[in-house]
């Protein structure tokens, strides 16, 4: 799943749902902006997880990922793998 | 199914709480469904329970009904050729597991005349939500969080998930874990298969306390495939095969019919490309192993194929007519042919015979220990989940590869079919009881299931889990090891995960402090599993805590079974009970020294009439 650019997709996990769940891209975004910088492209958001829990999955640099790790209020990031099937 | 309901003991007159049941929404994330088929009819339904806020991703080709009340799909990246962006379900194993736990009564269901019965799932009158996370080349970790998310803000309430990783993660790593922690705090079970890489130890993945992790048994219906040779000798292998070929057939050893680059010692067991296709047409091709239907391609126009394999607890399909025979069988078949000039064979069609072993851990169940918190058992429990018969689109292939048939019915097996036995069964007590923890069900199940016996199933209970489960004694457990988010989040600091992880993750001031940091031992899991080095004495103490879920008083003594060189003790050993919702706490300790690899004891509180077993599984690491 990993892109041209080598970045794949990570799942930030941040969480118990923010009370505030309609500014929840907008928090995620700022966070984003700042780790990646300029080049921060939104699409590259694939999902916003916001209704029952909080987090986002992004494609990332392992590097970004690094990053994105360390910050505050952030529990774990980790690379979306594939399941399968039982 | 048309069976293992049969087997488990919920016949279609089980009473049932059927309003309650019928507001009761399954969360399904699999492949998608087929909802025209006979399984999701909504007759006789009513609307969508008042508290439902799904959606129906509804589209030309795809509709919602009023048992089918939800539907989405999720996709993260580029879509694999061939499969739809929709929750239609091409692929056949959610349509399969949605009608196992929830699909209505559909009379004379089979596959082409196999396993022909009343297919019905184990809770008819409940709703299903379709989220459909995989695909074609498998389910993302970041569609499986996005279904949790909805699902658990659609209001389902519970859900289903027969899907796995290939290795253990942590737990706060792992999108199942943290999906099906999150729907614990909301009050929703998840039901999660063990996984099929058995019988290797450390094979499951789904290692979550507050998730049942099913392995799958065999049911007492066993479908066995006879092949008849030209001098009269019959066989009697294993596999589910429509076919009937009616005539003999010219037989072929497949060490015989090596293609260009192979010898005989690589075509005999059939490898894909090694046999050669101009050799085996219009034949029947003896093979020295069992291999998956697309290696079947390769044989091109063979009439049919003969399999070798000391493991034959479980039957598959094929594409063409097919067996697995044991490898004595195989070399006396070898024996016939080189006894004769013109050797011929036929297979039979299928046929089913009662197997009075069952129910036994199939091989491919994934086995315990369990790999992130060794003291944990993992899995949990057994329910029926070979050779199962349910719903199927009538567009995907029966065996896996394209063939010409297509039915509305399929015989398939895996932990996949165990685990929405356990999510119905999981309905059924919620029914009764709908105020209940996710944990109280998940105890209900662990404590009322039948014991397995290891000497069918070398893992013990690595391999069963706490045993095979008993809906009709799981709806009156009497009493329950309950726990709650603060209870998983006092096992996670114990895990080392810090202050602000868990506060994170429950969203309030939870904090791991000296006096919360909780020992693996004390989360209040209704197994006891303990390791120790090979030169090590157990010993070892566990601190619990039941419910009392029955009205009026009740004592209830405590009895341990353990091997000799093991002492376990209970205090106190007997507990009284006041009513529905006292609790009492004991303490059990394991001492002594183990001379096996794994040494399987028990618990059992007893009142008269409840029977409250816990297994105790003490193992060497290492």
């Amino acid at each position: 799943d990993s892109n041209d650019d080598g970045r794949k997709i990570y799942i930030v996990y941040m969480g118990s749902k923010l009370e505030d769940t309609a500014s929840a891209h907008l928090y995620h975004r700022a966070m984003l902006e700042e780790v990646v910088g300029s080049t921060f492209a939104p699409e590259s958001v694939i999902y916003t997880y916001k209704r029952s829990f909080n987090g986002f999955a992004v494609k990332l640099t392992e590097e970004e990922a690094l990053k994105i790790a360390a910050k505050e209020g952030v529990v774990s990031v980790f690379p979306s793998e594939k399941n399968h099937l039982h | 199914t048309t069976r293992s309901w049969d087997f488990l003991g919920i016949s279609q007159n089980v009473p049932r709480v059927k309003q309650v049941e019928s507001n009761i929404v399954v969360g399904v994330f699999d492949s998608g469904i087929w909802p025209e088929n006979p399984s999701f009819n909504d007759d006789g339904f009513g609307p969508a329970p008042a508290n439902w806020r799904g959606t129906c991703q509804a589209s030309t080709n795809f509709r919602c009904n009023r048992k089918i009340i939800g539907a989405r799909a999720y996709r993260s990246s580029t879509l694999p050729p061939g499969d739809v962006r929709s929750p239609r379900d091409t692929d056949g194993h959610g349509t399969h597991t949605a009608s196992t736990v929830a699909g209505v009564l559909v009379s004379q269901a089979s596959l082409y005349g196999l396993g022909v019965g009343t297919a019905r799932g184990g809770v008819p009158p409940a709703r299903i939500a379709v989220y459909k996370i995989c695909w074609s080349d498998g389910c993302s970790d970041a569609d499986i969080l996005a279904a949790f998310d909805d699902a658990i803000a659609d209001g389902v309430d519970i859900i289903s998930l027969s899907v796995g990783g290939k290795v253990p993660q942590p737990y706060l790593y792992n999108s199942i874990a943290i999906g099906s922690f999150h729907a614990m705090k909301r009050g929703i079970l998840t039901s999660n298969s063990a996984g099929n890489n058995g019988p290797k130890s450390f094979t499951v993945t789904s290692l979550s306390p507050w998730l049942p992790t099913v392995a799958a048994s065999s049911s007492d219906r066993k479908f066995v495939t006879q092949v008849l040779l030209g001098n009269g000798n019959t066989y009697q292998g294993v596999s589910i095969n429509t076919f009937d070929m009616r005539n003999q057939y010219p037989l072929i050893y497949a060490g015989n019919a090596p293609s260009i680059g192979f010898n005989s010692s690589t075509s005999r067991y059939c490898y894909e490309d090694s046999v050669d296709p101009n050799l085996v047409r219009g034949k029947i091709l003896l093979c020295d192993s069992t291999f998956g239907p697309t290696v079947f391609a390769s044989f091109g126009g063979a009439a049919g194929v003969l399999m070798q394999s000391n493991t034959r607890d479980h039957a598959s399909s094929y594409p063409l007519p097919a067996s697995v025979l044991d490898p004595a069988g195989g070399n006396n078949i070898k024996r016939y042919m080189s006894s004769t000039r013109a050797p011929t064979a036929t297979i039979f069609k299928s046929t089913v015979v009662r197997d009075t072993s069952a129910p036994v851990v199939v091989s491919f169940s994934s086995r315990g220990p369990n790999y992130v918190t060794h003291d944990i058992l993992k899995p949990d429990s057994t329910a029926p989940g070979v050779e199962i018969l349910a719903a199927w689109p009538p567009v995907a292939p029966i065996s896996g590869v394209r063939d010409s048939r297509s039915a509305l019915y399929n015989i398939i097996s895996g932990t996949s079919m165990s685990c929405p036995h356990v999510t119905a069964i999981a309905v059924h007590i919620k029914t009764f009881y709908p105020s209940w923890s996710p944990a109280a069900i998940k105890s209900a199940l662990m404590t009322t299931a039948s014991p397995m016996n290891a000497r069918f199933n070398s893992d013990a209970e690595f391999a069963y889990g706490s045993g095979h489960v008993n809906p009709l004694k799981a709806v009156d457990p009497g009493l329950v090891y309950d726990a709650s988010e603060s209870d998983y989040v006092k096992f996670l600091c114990g895990e080392g995960y810090t202050t602000a992880m868990v506060r994170s993750t429950t969203g309030d001031n939870s904090a791991c402090t000296s006096g919360n940091i909780g020992r693996v031992w004390d989360l209040n899991y209704p197994s006891f599993a303990l390791s120790i080095s090979r030169s090590q004495t157990a010993n070892q103490s566990f601190r619990r805590t039941l419910t009392n879920v029955v009205s009026g008083a009740s004592t209830y003594r405590a009895s341990i079974s353990a091997p000799q060189g093991l002492s376990i003790s209970v205090n106190p050993s007997v507990l009284s009970f006041n009513g529905i919702g006292d609790q009492k706490s004991f303490t059990l300790t394991v001492r002594g020294t183990v001379s096996q690899a794994i040494v399987s004891a028990s618990l059992v509180w007893s009142d008269g009439s409840h029977n409250v077993r816990s297994p105790i599984t003490v193992y060497v690491l290492g």
